[in-house]
């Protein structure tokens, strides 16, 4: 799965998400990354968001939607709404994986919960990085 | 001005510790760098987030390396079966196409989707109907055919196991013992 989340020079952010699914899938399994809200979401009230991981729990979860939910609802910010979420609420039922995240002021949060992630960041503010971790 | 950023992802690794070389370490980092920079580009040009979102993942599409587009994995059937979507915080318009087949960039068809129908999801023929509307020109098998790819779906095939595009340790050592045991039940 590959996602890219973005925070333009007025403030709009977009997600994007794609993927080609699991090895040996059947039963036409489809996972989070095409579905809104799970997946992949973005609304400049909160976050823009794109997921990667096991797809079945993300579905469980919402887990896009859930990140923006805490940004909205209890005022968290971005890298603590989604941090709540990676390492916490999938956690919980079992899910691993993470997710990117920007919020409208170009903020950015990247947490992971297992390893092998593939990852970059680049701001206007000077960041400029590419890590596998 | 406020700041404007971008971030990616490549998925979650395929290549567990110790599998990772040098070369195809810094093959990947420069893929990555490729598609930061080439969305980073848009957004210093004064496109949109949605411009720039799409660039990037069109550019990790175009790479053989991840878990999408031309790197897609093989299905039971040794198919390639796509997912993409894309959604603009601005409007709250929304793109997603499902279970596609031959196109190139499907992260663009889910754009499509977004600004060219009056749908959220188009999934299976309709999704490849309504691409061939649009004159997208499907690319065959071979272009998605990677040998590291297809060494995966041959450990698991004929068994009834399936293969995350990232493996913790733990996640790594069930799938090959679900699918050792699957196998050799053949056998009694």
């Amino acid at each position: 799965t590959v996602g890219a989340v973005a925070c333009d020079q007025d403030g709009n952010i977009a997600a994007a998400t794609s993927t080609g699914g699991m090895t040996n899938k059947k039963w036409g399994r489809v996972g989070d990354s095409p579905m809104i809200g799970a997946g992949n979401y973005a609304n400049n009230k909160t976050c823009a968001i794109s997921c990667t991981g096991s797809g079945e729990f993300f579905i469980r979860g919402v887990v896009a939607y859930d990140v923006a939910c805490l940004m909205e609802h209890k005022g968290m910010s971005v890298k603590d709404a989604s941090s709540e979420v990676i390492h916490k609420r999938i956690l919980d039922i079992g899910g691993d994986g993470g997710l990117i995240a920007v919020d409208t002021n170009g903020n950015i949060a990247m947490p992971f919960n297992t390893e092998g992630m593939y990852r970059g960041q680049k701001s206007s503010n000077g960041i400029d990085d590419v890590s596998i971790y | 001005m406020k700041t404007f950023s971008i971030a990616i992802h490549g998925g979650a690794g395929t290549l567990v510790k110790g599998m990772m070389t040098p070369e195809l370490e810094a093959q990947y980092k420069l893929a990555l760098q490729n598609a930061l920079d080439a969305g980073y580009a848009l957004l210093e040009d004064g496109k949109t987030a949605v411009d720039a979102v799409e660039e990037a993942v069109s550019v990790l599409e175009d790479s053989p390396l991840f878990n999408a587009g031309k790197g897609a994995v093989f299905t039971a059937t040794e198919t390639h079966e796509m997912d993409a979507s894309i959604m603009d915080g601005k409007t709250l318009n929304a793109g997603a196409v499902s279970l596609i087949t031959g196109i190139k960039n499907p992260v663009k068809l889910s754009r499509d989707v977004m600004e060219k129908s009056e749908h959220v999801f188009l999934a299976g023929d309709g999704a490849m109907q309504f691409a061939k509307e649009l004159n997208y020109k499907l690319k065959d098998a071979s272009y998605f055919y990677d040998e590291f790819r297809h060494k995966q779906w041959l450990d698991i095939k004929d068994t009834d196991s399936f293969q995350l595009d990232h493996a913790s340790d733990k996640n790594e050592k069930s799938v090959a013992e679900r699918s050792r045991s699957q196998k050799d039940s053949k056998f009694g």
